[in-house]
């Protein structure tokens, strides 16, 4: 463990918080896509099967049971509780475009073909990818909500800080994990014209991010 | 992770 490593875990925890409060709050999940937060419990859902197998730490126990009961919360409060705000309409991405490939490299790229590694694999490349919908609605509606893009940068900050954990923990431990570091640099690549936006609109002052 | 390291990271 190293401070970007905990940073990263923090500012995803505080990513997951910032979204479910804010659709219980308002209580409407207007502006959010249900298929990226599918998407990411399916993500947690086949990257944490190992709860049942090894045991890592407290810490990294209590993280995994906490990303997990707070992803399905989120899908429970879109698709369930709230389901009458959900924007289905803009919500259209074809998630079967990012499946059907994510399925397909899975089985051609992993470390071994087991059961376990083989959803491991699938789990870290559907991560990626699984902020799409969400970026592709926002591109369709041309707007967000600045509490939606507070969500995003620090999705998109827990990725960035992933990174700068790798490449510490190549300097000192020598440890390289090449399917999570490439995949995990694709995916901080697409938050790249996000982060852009965020600090041209949102920091300076505006209420909603509306692209030009 | 080489094959057979448990993934400490989340």
């Amino acid at each position: 463990m190293n401070v970007f490593r905990l940073a990263g875990d923090v500012s995803h925890l505080v990513a997951i918080i910032i979204l479910l409060l804010k659709i219980w709050r308002s209580r409407s999940c207007a502006g959010i896509s249900g298929k990226s937060q599918l998407l990411f419990a399916l993500v947690f859902t086949t990257r944490y099967l190992d709860l049942f197998t090894v045991y890592i730490s407290a810490y990294n126990t209590i993280m995994k049971v906490v990303f997990l009961a707070l992803s399905y919360a989120t899908v429970y409060l879109i698709y369930m509780r709230f389901r009458n705000t959900y924007d289905s309409e803009n919500d259209s991405f074809r998630v079967e475009f990012l499946l059907v490939p994510v399925i397909g490299l899975s089985f051609l790229e992993h470390y071994a073909f087991t059961p376990m590694e083989v959803l491991w694999t699938f789990s870290i490349f559907l991560e990626a990818v699984a902020i799409m919908p969400q970026l592709f609605m926002i591109t369709k509606t041309g707007e967000a909500e600045s509490i939606t893009t507070h969500y995003l940068f620090f999705l998109g900050l827990y990725r960035a800080l992933y990174i700068a954990n790798w490449v510490w923990r190549y300097h000192t431990e020598g440890f390289f994990d090449q399917i999570a570091v490439v995949s995990g640099v694709v995916q901080t690549i697409f938050y790249c014209d996000f982060f852009y936006l965020y600090v041209t609109k949102v920091v300076q002052g505006r209420s909603k991010m509306s692209l030009p | 992770c080489p094959i057979g390291t448990t993934k400490d990271e989340l």
